[in-house]
Parts: structure tokens; C-alpha cells; sequence
């Protein structure tokens, strides 16, 4: 029987690309892209809570919405794409 | 689809585009051509043209950086975002930025197009087999003076059919040496170099000096990347070193251990653990046309879709055979109309179209890598099908440059010598030759007299005089009335004048004073009968005057009988 690899995670130097979890990864998608944090139009900030801007971000990009962090959302959050937010900001 | 807030628009259908700077990862010709297929995608269903600048301010404005690139939204090294771009307006709205920490290529691994060689820049073609091995990237297997070289087909054994691939000692690009290759040692701030460096750089790029000491002669260009580099890290530009060692245990490929992202990595070095040299190895890259055409319709005002297979979708999808989705088209029509130029018929295959005609006399092209056998050309060359001048059904505009016929065809022209039996020459990039040209051109002729060479896209034409340009200007200034929304044909008549095409009529243009004469238009087939009066191409060539209509062509002799009518394509373009 093999014994299964233990996996160490190293810090590469000069690697852009932080290790993150995967909450810490949900939060800068979601502020990045304008789901969360967005500035209203009368001026002052309102934060949405995390599940509305989950929601919205599932809508916006044709997912199913469940406001949860579920592996289908975070699959997306982890694909290459274009760096213009979503949400007007 | 969804537009900016107050429908950000362009208030002008002719937008401009600079390109002010290269990726390392591919030619720059596959760059251009890659933006210009982009730009098309939008020509084709509104009434915007796109023409390139060469300096100045142009709307749109097109750059590579990597990370903290000059505006408030650094990217993010490798994969995560790829490209960004504003919104239309003045200053950096319009403008597109590319992050050059990804790897660009046409989506589907590295794109390396040959520079000399006897392939006429053919696009590498992998796995490749020499000497009864095979080769998945470029090889300096076969040679001594250490140039990377590849087969453009299968089987170099077979078809001998070869070119240089982008190495730091062929060429380099930007920079102030026009082109020069790198001079190895060279001097750097009295520190000797003997591969390219970013040192002296904060932006990440390579460079080299190319002559031997850059503090005196202050001579330099940037290193192209050859395929086999790694990506990013701290080694750009370097090869895999296999073995290696990480963490005590040897690796024979790239890995992602270590990694929580999956990614696959190799060190440069022969030991990781002491040296900490390492990048990303080469994937399957991100299409660059793909990619500038989303970046492009934020360019031009469009916002996210919500629709996935919509170019306008936020995430990254290769498609090989690319054709806009009606929620773009609807889109974009939705700010500026739909188009009154040709729609299109077939997918867009993300592949290069461009050829070039490398320098033979600079590098030996006899200088192959290891000649054995006879040349049978049997297996197929890596030349985009769809860019075959056979498979063309109709052509843009034909003409007769300089004794020679050309077929202008979407951003690329085949040429056909008028003596011998020899068949058509390309695709060659329009671009190449005639820079400020837009991809389709509607007609051309040559000035008999003073070798003028005039273009007509639209309602704009240019004339090139060798390689300076006048325009564009627009065709009324020649006095063709605002109706004439194209300039389909052209006939010189004589010296000095020469008759523009347009629908059922015809005008007589005084080549001197630059102006339509009196007494036109004329209805074509009351001066020309037995000709199709809707004919998209009218030249003269070897004494006779053609009209074309799709593939076909009725041929007039000079006393205006109609003595032959045929297929362009076997009969002129001398296909198979």
C-alpha cells in the first residue's frame, strides 16, 4: 500500500498569488468585483450582508442562487476572467 | 446585456487604436493580428470601423503590464484576472490593459510563429517528429550555433519544412535597437550579462543590450519568450531544469506540489531547496483574441452579460470556433446600430493569419537542421485552412499592384505572380505591408504614372507612396456624392484617370486634380453591357477588364465584348 502524500504548502518566492481560505478568497471576489461595499448614489457606504451579495453575484453570473458559499460559487470565484467589476460602482 | 450607466458611448463610428506595447509570449505580429480579428468582431455587426494609429492619442489605447500597471487596478500575477478596460470617453477611458503575468497565446498552448527557414513563417507545428523523435516545443537538437528551430508540419523528416522559433538570439522587440538580437556578454552598469535580465527594471520584463556594452552605446530591445520558459515566478524566461530537487524528493516534470492552488511549477535550477528559482510551467495560455474582443466591447460601452455564452460573460471559456452570441450583437446594436457591412457567415477559428516574408539573406536559410531525405510534402502544414485563398468564395477587392495580382480578403492578401505558372502566395497580414490600412478593403488600383498605390474602405480611402501614407480621407473630398457608401471597383483608363465603381453607376476620377469629372455617374451597364451591374470587384489585368460577381468573373476584351467568363478561383487565384 502507498502511503498517501502529505501535501506542504510552501511559500514560492515572489509569488503574487496568496495562499488564502477559502472565506478570505469569497470576501476579496465579492468586494473586488462590487457585490459587497458598493458606494450608493446619496453618497454614504452600506454594506450588504455576505449572503445578499452572494446572491447577486449567483445571479449575475447564471448560478444557482443559495447565498451560500457552496462549491459550485466557489468554482467560479477561482476561474480566470476579466477584472471589470460587475456592479458599477 | 448590459451597458455602462448612461449608455457610455463613442460619438464617432471611426475609432482609432494604438498598440503601445508587446507581450514576450508571441510575435507581434500574431498580436496585432490577434487585436485586429477582435476589433472585427464588432466591425461586423455595427457600423464602427477601427483604425490602427501608429502615435498620438487613439481612442482606444492598448497595453501589456504585469501587477501595479499605472492605474488604480493591479493584476493579480498568473490566471485570477486576465485583462480589464474602461469604459468610452476621454484619457484612460477606452483603454485596454492585458495582464502579462498570464501567458498569451491563441488558446490552445504556445503560439510560435518561425521567422526564416524555408516555411515562409509558418506557425510551429507539435509534436513534430525529427530523426525518428518527437518534439512537443522548439528543439536546438540538429544545430550547432544553438538557435531554437521547429517543423511547421508533422514530420520534418518528410516535408523539410522549417523555421526559427522567437529566441533572444534571433530578435527582440520595443526598446530602441529596431529589432537587433541581444549581444551576449554584454555590459550592464560594469556588471557583465550573459542571458537577458530585468535588473535595472521594475515592471518585470526582460531586456537585453544588443551590443556589448550597454552604458556606452545605451542600445537595447526586450527578450522575446521562447516556448519552453517558464511563466512568472522569480525565473521568467528560464527553462525547466529536470531534475529537480524540492523538499528532498526528485522531480522528473512539473509538479504542484507545494502549491494549494493546483498549478504546475518546475524550479529553473537542479535544486530547488537551495536555489528558490522557479515559475509556472507553459499551459494551454489564454487566447489573446478572445480575451481583447470581450475587452473590446467594454471598450466600446458594453457591460457584463449575465449570459454565459455570451462573449460579455465575466469568465474566461476557449472557443475554438468563436461566432458572437445574439445577446452581444443585441448589444452593441443597441448603442450603434446594426452594420451595413458584411455579416458573418462562418465561426471565427482562433488561429493566427498571418505569414511573413522573414529576411532570407540575414540567417542562411539553407542552413537546415539536419537534412536526410528527399522533401515529400505530404503531411498537412499548420497554415490556418480557413485563411486559404481556395476557400475563399468571395474576395473583398482584387487588384494589380506593381504587375502582380493581389486578393485582399479580411486583414490578409495572397498575391499572384502574372508570369509563370506559379500559384497564389500567402496569406500575407495587409498590416504588414500597408500598416494604416483597416482589415477590408473595398478597392484598389495603382497609379500608372506616379506608382501611387490609392485604398478604399468605406467611405475613406488612403494612398501610399512606397511606405509613407496620406489619410484616410473621406470620398467626397473627391466629389463622390454622400450616397456612396463604398468604392467597389477600380479601372485605370488611360493616364491620369480612373473609374470608381459604386452600385449600377460609375465615376471618371482625374488623378491630377484629384476630382470626379463632369458629365458622371454613368450606369454601368449602358457603358460596359453583358457584365453584372452589381459586380463587388472591377479590375483591369493583362489587357482585359474583369467584373466579379461572387466566384465568378466575366472578362471584357478591348473592344468591350465579354469574351470569356470563368471561376476566380482556378482561373486567377490558380488553384488545384
Amino acid at each position: 500500500w502507498s502511503i498517501p502524500l502529505k501535501s506542504v504548502f510552501v511559500t514560492f518566492p515572489g509569488d503574487i498569488v496568496k495562499n488564502m481560505t477559502d472565506v478570505e478568497l469569497a470576501e476579496s471576489y465579492l468586494k473586488k468585483f462590487g457585490y459587497i461595499n458598493t458606494v450608493q448614489r446619496s453618497g454614504f457606504q452600506s454594506m450588504t450582508s455576505t449572503d445578499k451579495a452572494l446572491k447577486r453575484m449567483q445571479r449575475q453570473l447564471g448560478l444557482e442562487e443559495t447565498g451560500q458559499l457552496d462549491k459550485q460559487t466557489l468554482d467560479a470565484m477561482k476561474q480566470p476572467r476579466c477584472g471589470v467589476p460587475d456592479v458599477a460602482n | 446585456y448590459k451597458t455602462f450607466d448612461g449608455d457610455l458611448k463613442w460619438d464617432h463610428q471611426d475609432v482609432t487604436y494604438r498598440i503601445l506595447n508587446y507581450s514576450p509570449d508571441m510575435e507581434s505580429s500574431l498580436i496585432d493580428d490577434a487585436f485586429a480579428r477582435a476589433f472585427k468582431v464588432w466591425r461586423d455587426v455595427t457600423p464602427l470601423t477601427f483604425t490602427r494609429l501608429f502615435e498620438g492619442t487613439a481612442d482606444i489605447m492598448i497595453s501589456f503590464g504585469k501587477a501595479d500597471h499605472g492605474d488604480l487596478y493591479p493584476f493579480d500575477g498568473k490566471d485570477g484576472l486576465l485583462a480589464h478596460a474602461y469604459p468610452p470617453g476621454e484619457g484612460i477611458q477606452g483603454d485596454a490593459h492585458f495582464d502579462d503575468d498570464e501567458f498569451w497565446t491563441l488558446g490552445k498552448g504556445p503560439a510560435v510563429k518561425t521567422l526564416y527557414g524555408n516555411a515562409d513563417g509558418a506557425m510551429c507545428h507539435f509534436p513534430f517528429t525529427f530523426e525518428g523523435r518527437s518534439y512537443t516545443s522548439c528543439t536546438t537538437d540538429g544545430r550547432t550555433d544553438n538557435l531554437p528551430w521547429c517543423s511547421t508540419t508533422s514530420d520534418y523528416n518528410k516535408d523539410k519544412k522549417f523555421g526559427f522559433c522567437p529566441s533572444e538570439l534571433l530578435y527582440t522587440f520595443g526598446g530602441n535597437a529596431d529589432g537587433a538580437k541581444c549581444v551576449f556578454p554584454f555590459t550592464f552598469l560594469e556588471k557583465e550579462y550573459d542571458s537577458c535580465t530585468t535588473e535595472g527594471r521594475n515592471d518585470g520584463y526582460r531586456w537585453c543590450a544588443t551590443t556589448s556594452n550597454f552604458d556606452t552605446d545605451k542600445k537595447y530591445g526586450f527578450c522575446p519568450s521562447r516556448d519552453t520558459a517558464v511563466i512568472g515566478g522569480n525565473s521568467e524566461g528560464e527553462p525547466c531544469h529536470f531534475p529537480f530537487v524540492f523538499l528532498g524528493k526528485e522531480y522528473n516534470s512539473c509538479t504542484s506540489e507545494g502549491r494549494g492552488d493546483g498549478k504546475l511549477w518546475c524550479s529553473t535550477t537542479g535544486n530547488y531547496d537551495e536555489d528558490k528559482k522557479w515559475g509556472f510551467c507553459p499551459d494551454q495560455g489564454y487566447s489573446l483574441f478572445l480575451v481583447a474582443a470581450h475587452e473590446f466591447g467594454h471598450a466600446l460601452g458594453l457591460d457584463h452579460s449575465s449570459i454565459r455564452e455570451a462573449l460579455m460573460y465575466p469568465m474566461y471559456t476557449y472557443a475554438e470556433d468563436f461566432s458572437l452570441h445574439q445577446d452581444d450583437i443585441e448589444g452593441i446594436q443597441y448603442l450603434y446600430g446594426s452594420g451595413t457591412g458584411p455579416k458573418p457567415t462562418t465561426p471565427e477559428p482562433d488561429t493566427p493569419s498571418t505569414t511573413s516574408n522573414p529576411d532570407p539573406d540575414e540567417t542562411d536559410s539553407t542552413d537546415e537542421p539536419k537534412p536526410t531525405d528527399v522533401p515529400n510534402p505530404t503531411t498537412p502544414s499548420t497554415v490556418d485552412p480557413d485563411k486559404d485563398a481556395c476557400k475563399t468564395l468571395k474576395f473583398d477587392t482584387i487588384t494589380v499592384i506593381e504587375g502582380v495580382l493581389h486578393f485582399f480578403k479580411d486583414g490578409h492578401v495572397w498575391k499572384v505572380p502574372s508570369r509563370g505558372d506559379a500559384g497564389h502566395k500567402g496569406a500575407l497580414s495587409i498590416s504588414e505591408r500597408w500598416p494604416a490600412l483597416p482589415a477590408v478593403i473595398d478597392s484598389a488600383f495603382e497609379d500608372v504614372l506616379t506608382k501611387k498605390i490609392y485604398f478604399f474602405s468605406g467611405t475613406r480611402f488612403w494612398v501610399y507612396t512606397g511606405k509613407s501614407v496620406l489619410g484616410p480621407r473621406s470620398i467626397e473630398k473627391l466629389g463622390l456624392p454622400s450616397s456612396v457608401q463604398k468604392v467597389e471597383g477600380a479601372l485605370q483608363r488611360g493616364k491620369g484617370k480612373v473609374l470608381l465603381f459604386s452600385g449600377e453607376n460609375f465615376w471618371r476620377l482625374d488623378l491630377k486634380t484629384q476630382k470626379i469629372d463632369r458629365g458622371y455617374p454613368k450606369y454601368t451597364d449602358v457603358v460596359f453591357g453583358g457584365v453584372p451591374n452589381d459586380a463587388h470587384d472591377v479590375f483591369q489585368y493583362k489587357g482585359h477588364i474583369y467584373f466579379c460577381r461572387d466566384r465568378f468573373y466575366w472578362r471584357m476584351n478591348s473592344r468591350r465584348q465579354v469574351d470569356r467568363v470563368g471561376y476566380v478561383k482556378y482561373d486567377l487565384l490558380r488553384c488545384p
